[in-house]
């Protein structure tokens, strides 16, 4: 069910994926803010297929040099290429203080057993201002390969953005700020270094009172 | 630095793009 209704490929599926604070020595649900939050666990023949977006319109909000979105979408797989379209949640009633964690949270699955390197590219205007490389190994669980990078720490330039992002005093003027700011997701498998999923992320601030929300799509190129 | 980026709202995307869904 999940094919064409989340993201994925036959290789690797994201089982979920989620940006954190919470108040430490009390790991409870209750004291955790989440940022952002993809759940794709339980897919469903009656989720909508994906909508797709040319790549082409988003090309410049993503490094353009070597190694940059046109490259890896050339070389491909395409259908491991989707776009990520987040109302972040900053309704956070969690005080800042000292103590505080902030983290990156994310799961992946494959029937094929494989040690995945996951790069995270943060990028202000199209550029790359910081990039996090992550290795993980299989753990074989339930019938299938699990990939799963718990708790990673969040970086301090992404804290610090988080930080002013809130002290603007309207949602325009955050919406403002975050669409020059985007994320690019990048994994592949070590040892052959196939692209197995490329994900790229946009983002608006939401005006929901029940938390993040988001829009999945394929890139694609006619 | 780069030239002058289009806005997003220029851009062709899909309507939903501008849609915050709604909590389900």
């Amino acid at each position: 069910a999940w094919q064409g209704r989340s993201i994925g490929t036959p290789k690797l599926r994201l089982v979920e994926f989620m940006a954190f604070m919470e108040q430490q020595g009390e790991p409870d649900a209750y004291n955790k803010h989440l940022y952002v939050h993809i759940s794709q666990s339980n897919p469903s023949y009656s989720d909508a297929l994906l909508e797709s977006v040319d790549v082409r319109q988003i090309y410049d909000k993503f490094p353009e040099k070597k190694g940059g979105l046109k490259e890896l979408y050339e070389k491909g797989p395409p259908n491991a290429f989707f776009l990520v379209k987040f109302w972040a949640d900053l309704n956070t009633s969690i005080q800042d203080e000292p103590g505080i964690f902030y983290g990156v949270s994310s799961q992946y699955e494959s029937s094929e057993n494989m040690t995945i390197t996951c790069s995270s590219k943060v990028c202000s205007f199209g550029k790359q201002v910081v990039e996090k490389v992550e290795t993980e190994y299989a753990r074989f669980e339930n019938g299938r390969f699990l990939y799963r990078i718990h708790r990673s720490p969040m970086c301090e330039y992404l804290i610090n953005f988080i930080h002013k992002l809130k002290q603007l005093p309207e949602k325009y003027m955050m919406n403002s700020v975050l669409e020059n700011f985007t994320i690019l997701q990048v994994v592949t498998n070590r040892d052959t270094q196939e692209l197995l999923l490329c994900i790229a992320y946009v983002f608006e601030v939401s005006t929901s009172e029940h938390g993040a929300q988001h829009h999945i799509y394929r890139l694609v190129k006619d | 630095g780069k030239p002058d980026q289009v806005p997003m709202r220029n851009r062709q995307l899909p309507p939903s793009f501008w849609e915050e869904p709604r909590p389900s």
